[in-house]
């Protein structure tokens, strides 16, 4: 195990105990900017750790960020472990991220599928569901993000638990869901929602189930535009961004979709690298300049929720 | 624990609606076990699937006999896999 979260290595993929070991190094270094909270538990019941940085201040606006929800996804958690050890080294330095601090806190849920994570480690590294049994079938598993109360189970979604998009038995059946639908409602001022996956280079926004643009689709594409113009200065990364529905495809039942109907105007998806040569099996000598490059689109789109709190 | 020797990552293109619909339609044939990576959206978009090795010959032959056109974008699964082990392996040493 590591000894403190300077001996980590950032530029390689690691096992669900090394992240949570590390999560509790970075809280133990830094305990008056960050903190730890379980706000549930797994299906396998592992705890659901989220990281909250906050420099004080009581139910201040939050910018919420979870990495991981599709398991086989690595990269994600693998920026996600960068990106919270970036918000720690630049606060201080770095003065609109202080700012943006200064502001607001962040919660940031790093492994938000631990079951599927630990799969993907032990047994199946393409898992990409969580692992709950679904009656009646053989097969396990449930799409997260196809498991939210937005358009669930439309057509954008399967009904087949053997599908790799299976919605569940119903809105939330999945604790890694629910903990989160729990925990942003009751905090009750979350002003923006960044879930991130990978891959196919993308920043997505509402909606995914319904073909309707959303009330502020000219806000979100504006600064969509703007976060991976900002993505690109630095490794020339393309994105393609816009609405889901538009950009991919109906997905019905997603996390952003959600956030978005319950009041969350901020609520993107990103899709990190890579454009198809490894997929899901990207190189660990690619996460440190993917982390790069989204940590410049992610500053932007925080930095407009600071600037625009609603 | 899972093995995907032989398993390969397909590219496809579709270029209409109509082939989008056949690899919806082949992605529901649950005895080939295709796992897309990118579904089958739209027309322009690509489509990437993991093919077990023991289904690449019907995919193969399926995308040729509705002249979708594809390439492989992973020749092995496993290998890349190993790989992905073997560094995490160096980097804890």
């Amino acid at each position: 195990f590591e000894r403190s979260s300077n001996s980590f290595s950032f530029s390689s993929y690691h096992t669900i105990e090394e992240i949570y070991s590390w999560m509790d190094n970075l809280v133990t270094e830094n305990p008056d900017l960050v903190s730890k909270i379980q706000i549930g538990q797994s299906y396998e019941k592992r705890p659901l750790y989220v990281l909250k940085f906050s420099t004080g201040g009581v139910n201040r606006p939050a910018i919420w960020i979870d990495t991981g929800i599709h398991s086989r996804e690595w990269i994600t958690q693998a920026t996600g472990v960068w990106t919270a050890n970036k918000i720690v080294t630049e606060y201080g330095k770095d003065a609109s991220l202080t700012a943006i601090l200064d502001t607001v806190d962040i919660f940031f849920e790093i492994v938000t599928n631990p079951d599927g994570f630990a799969y993907t480690h032990s047994t199946n590294r393409m898992w990409r569901k969580t692992r709950s049994i679904n009656a009646g079938s053989s097969c396990r598993g449930v799409d997260p993000n196809r498991n939210w109360d937005a358009g669930f189970g439309g057509p954008g979604s399967s009904s087949n638990p053997c599908a790799e998009t299976y919605h569940g038995p119903s809105p939330h059946s999945e604790s890694e869901v629910k903990s989160i639908v729990d925990f942003v409602l009751s905090h009750g001022n979350v002003k923006a929602l960044l879930s991130i996956h990978s891959y196919s280079q993308m920043l997505l926004f509402p909606y995914g189930y319904k073909a309707e643009p959303a009330p502020d689709h000219q806000e979100l594409n504006d600064l969509a535009r703007e976060a991976v113009a900002a993505l690109a200065a630095l490794h020339g990364t393309k994105y393609t961004y816009g609405s889901t529905i538009d950009t991919i495809y109906r997905a019905d039942g997603t996390t952003t979709d959600w956030s978005y109907d319950n009041g969350i105007k901020y609520s993107y998806t990103f899709e990190l690298r890579d454009t198809g040569r490894y997929g899901f099996l990207l190189p660990a000598s690619q996460i440190i300049p993917t982390a790069e490059e989204t940590w410049l689109a992610l500053m932007k789109i925080m930095e407009h929720v600071r600037d625009n709190l609603y | 624990q899972k093995l995907f020797v032989g398993d390969q990552v397909l590219r496809i293109r579709a270029s209409n609606e109509e082939q989008i619909a056949l690899l919806r339609e082949l992605g529901k044939l649950e005895d080939l076990q295709i796992d897309y990576w990118l579904s089958p959206a739209q027309p322009g978009l690509p489509v990437d699937a993991r093919v077990p090795f023991h289904s690449l010959q019907a995919v193969k032959v399926f995308l040729e006999s509705n002249t979708i056109p594809y390439t492989i974008t992973v020749d092995d699964v496993q290998e890349l896999l190993d790989e992905e082990k073997e560094a995490m392996m160096v980097s804890r040493k």
